[in-house]
C-alpha cells in the first residue's frame, strides 16, 4: 500500500521544498512509484521541476472543482507532481465547515494514488488549515531542519502542535529528522546535532544534506541536482539520503 | 509621526526577524526610538531578544483581552518589544468579521505608539490575516531577500499581493529591499542582484548583509549582534544598513 509522508516544518526556509524535490527523484531513479503533490500556495516544488503553466491543481480539486487525474503531471520516469494551482491560497482561508476542513485532503487520498509507493506533500510555513490537512492525511512525517537555533526553536513549536494532533486525532507519527543546508565547519551546526540527538534518537536520518550552491541554482533550471550536477557531492547526498529513507537508517 | 514599517516576506527564512530584531537595535543605538512587533505566531523575534516568558502580545490586544501598554516591554535603551502573545495565531484563523478582520492592527496603532520614531513589524512566512493586518496598518515595505532563485520567485508572488492590496486600499506603498543572507562569491546571488537592479532600480538598500554564522548564533544568547560581536563585519554591516534606512541610501 501508498505510503503518505508530509514534508513539514512551519519554520520558513530549511529546505522543505529542496528535500521533496531532490529526494523523489532520487526515489524514482531507483525505481520507485513517487507522487509529489505542492501544497505549499508559493507554488515552488512545481518551479523546482519547470512546471509553471498549471493554474488547476490540488486546490482545485479540494474544492471538487476537478479530478485529480486530470491534474496529475508526469514529470519525470516513475514521478509525477500535483501542482498547488491557483486554488490552493483559498483552503487557508475557508470559514464554513468546521472540522471537516482539515479533512479535505485525507479523503482524496483515501482512494486515489493506490498504485504508488510513495507520496510527498510539500508542505508551506504556516501551521494554518494546509497543515492540518497535510497531518490529517498522513501518519509519517519527514521533516527538515537547518542547523541554527531558531530552527531549533521552530521544531519545539512544530512538535507542540504535532502532540495536539496524535491527541485529537489518536493517532501516533512516525517523525524522521533530516538535516539539510547544514554546514560542516559551523560550531553552531555541531551543537545543534548534538541538541538533535539527545532528544529525538533514533529519528534522524543519517545523511545530511550539505549546504552548496548548486541546490540553490538548480530550481532556476527547473531541474533536480540528480539531473544538474548527477556527479556532484549534493547528488551523492540526496543518493544517499533516498537508501537511508528507503531502509530507515538513522544516526546514532 | 511614527513611521510603521512592515518587515515582510512570505517566502519562508530570508532574514525576516533577523533584520527587524539587529536593525531595530541599531536604530536604537544611533538615538532612535524604536518598537517591534513580533507579528509572527513562532514568536522568534521575541527568543532574538531573550524575551520567552509572555503569554500576552499583540494577539491579545487585537482580540481586546488586554492593552498595548500592558504587553509592551523595554528590551534596550530607546527599543521597546511587543511579543506575539499565545493568542497571536488566532487571528490568522478568524471566520467572522470580513474585511474589518484585515483592519485590526491598524486601529489599534493608529492610537498608540505616537511617541516613536518607528514602528518595524516582524511579519510570519504567510499570505494570511496576519500579512493583511500589517498590510493594511502601514505604508512602507522593508522587504529582506536571500540572493537565491527561489526567494526571487518569491518576490514576484509578494509584488503580485501587494498590488492587489494598493488597488483595494487605493494606497501606493514604499518599498525598500533588503540583500540578506547574501554570499558575496556565489555566482547565483551576483546574477540574482543584477536581477534586482534592473526590476527595482532605486529601491535596494545599498549595504549587503553578508552571511556569516555569528548571525545565526546570536539569537541563541538573547542578543543583537550589535552586543554580541559589536566589533565583527556584520554589526558593522547592521550599523550601516541603519544609516541607508535613515538616510534612503540606495544601490545604483
Ligand atoms: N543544502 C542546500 N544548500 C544550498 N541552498 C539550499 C539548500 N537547501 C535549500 N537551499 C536553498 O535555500 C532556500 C530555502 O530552501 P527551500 O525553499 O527548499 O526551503 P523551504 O523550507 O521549502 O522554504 P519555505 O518555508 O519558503 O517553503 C532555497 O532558495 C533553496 O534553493
Ligand atoms: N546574514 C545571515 N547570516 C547567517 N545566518 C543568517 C543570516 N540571516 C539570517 N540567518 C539565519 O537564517 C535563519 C533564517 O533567518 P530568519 O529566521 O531571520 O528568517 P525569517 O525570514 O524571519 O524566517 P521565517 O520565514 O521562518 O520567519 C535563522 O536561523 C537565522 O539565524
Ligand atoms: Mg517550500
Ligand atoms: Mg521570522
Amino acid at each position: 500500500s501508498v505510503n503518505i509522508i508530509a514534508v513539514i516544518n512551519q519554520k520558513g526556509g530549511v529546505g522543505k521544498t529542496t528535500t521533496s524535490a531532490n529526494l523523489a527523484h532520487a526515489l524514482a531513479l531507483k525505481g520507485m512509484k513517487v507522487t509529489l503533490i505542492d501544497f505549499d500556495p508559493q507554488g515552488h516544488l512545481g518551479v523546482s521541476f519547470g512546471e509553471v503553466k498549471h493554474n488547476a491543481g490540488i486546490g482545485e480539486v479540494l474544492l471538487e472543482k476537478t479530478t485529480l487525474e486530470s491534474v496529475t503531471c508526469k514529470v519525470r520516469d516513475n514521478l509525477q507532481l500535483i501542482p498547488a494551482g491557483s486554488a490552493l491560497k483559498e483552503i487557508e482561508q475557508l470559514t464554513e465547515g468546521g472540522a471537516q476542513r482539515g479533512d479535505l485532503l485525507r479523503k482524496v487520498l483515501e482512494v486515489s494514488l493506490q498504485d504508488q509507493d510513495y507520496v510527498l506533500i510539500d508542505c508551506p510555513p504556516s501551521s494554518g488549515l494546509l497543515a492540518a490537512n497535510a497531518l490529517f492525511a498522513t501518519d509519517e512525517l519527514l521533516i527538515p531542519m537547518s542547523g541554527d537555533f531558531l530552527s531549533l526553536q521552530g521544531l519545539s513549536h512544530l512538535m507542540a502542535s504535532v502532540r495536539k494532533f496524535e491527541k485529537v486525532l489518536n493517532k501516533k507519527y512516525t517523525k524522521w529528522l533530516v538535516l539539510s543546508r547544514f554546514n560542516t565547519v559551523r560550531r553552531l551546526s555541531k551543537q545543534v546535532l548534538n541538541i538533535l540527538l539527545k532528544h529525538f534518537p533514533q529519528q534522524i536520518l543519517a545523511t545530511v544534506i550539505r549546504e552548496n550552491a548548486m541546490l540553490a541554482e538548480c530550481p532556476s533550471f527547473g531541474k533536480t541536482i540528480l539531473e544538474y550536477r548527477p556527479g556532484s557531492r549534493s547528488a551523492r547526498d540526496f543518493r544517499s539520503l533516498a537508501d537511508d529513507f528507503l531502509e530507515r537508517k538513522v544516526m546514532n
